[in-house]
């Protein structure tokens, strides 16, 4: 099965565009 | 104060002096059975209110142009995603973000990403950037979270998405019994996504696989 590094999804998500 | 009153929920807080009868007493510490009551009540205590910090903390960290994630992560010597609390509260003096911040607020602050002996700082850097994106999002509806009926179909789109919701992703993941040290199948990632109102489309499924599959 497919594994996911879930933190490298997450630093994507909560990135810092200020 | 001069006049003697009836004691306030929120003058109960770390570092405070309170009178009983002429003699003054410092509240220098606060049992966990308390300040989870206290955490409980954010609304009768701010101090105790994590949004709330995180909020202040987040316009300070906005209006300086601050990247706070690589701050800690240099600090993170041992690439574990959480620092001990030492150099945690450091990491936080250094950016000079605990200066406004009193004592009650620091430790709400610090018991919030604390989990056995580890503070968790990468769920702390979400939380800001959740929060301000948030903020950022308010008043113009195309992004505000939704509900099941629209899917996003862009990586783009969904990880925006993702971003605004209340849930702490991060967090929710590392915590869940099906994930492994920063591991989750794709199939489990779906459904832990589902079950916190994100579903995600074919596509946005088939973009995670190509940019976040690692060899098992």
């Amino acid at each position: 099965s497919v594994v996911i590094n879930f933190n490298t999804l997450c630093d994507d998500i909560y990135i810092c565009d200020w | 104060s001069q006049q003697p009153r009836i004691f306030r929920p929120n003058d109960i807080y770390l570092g405070n002096v309170i009178s009983f009868n002429g003699n003054d007493f410092q509240i220098i510490e606060m049992d966990n059975m308390s300040l989870d009551f206290c955490e409980h009540f954010p609304d009768e205590f701010p101090m105790m209110d994590t949004f709330k910090i995180i909020g202040d903390m987040m316009h300070q960290i906005v209006d300086r142009r601050l990247d706070i994630r690589p701050h800690f992560r240099r600090a993170d010597t041992k690439r574990r995603r959480w620092l001990d609390q030492a150099v945690f509260v450091s990491t936080l003096d250094g950016l000079a973000l605990t200066a406004d911040l009193n004592d009650q607020e620091v430790l709400t602050l610090m018991r919030r990403f604390k989990d056995a002996d580890s503070y968790y700082y990468e769920e702390m850097c979400d939380l800001v950037s959740h929060v301000y994106a948030k903020n950022s999002s308010m008043g113009t509806p195309s992004t505000k979270s939704r509900k099941f009926t629209i899917i996003d179909s862009s990586l783009e789109a969904f990880k925006q998405n993702a971003r605004v919701r209340t849930i702490q992703w991060r967090r929710t993941f590392r915590k869940d019994p099906q994930t492994h040290d920063g591991f989750v199948t794709l199939a489990i990632l779906e459904k832990l996504f589902k079950k916190h109102g994100l579903q995600l489309a074919d596509a946005v499924v088939d973009e995670i696989r190509r940019t976040y599959e690692v060899d098992p």
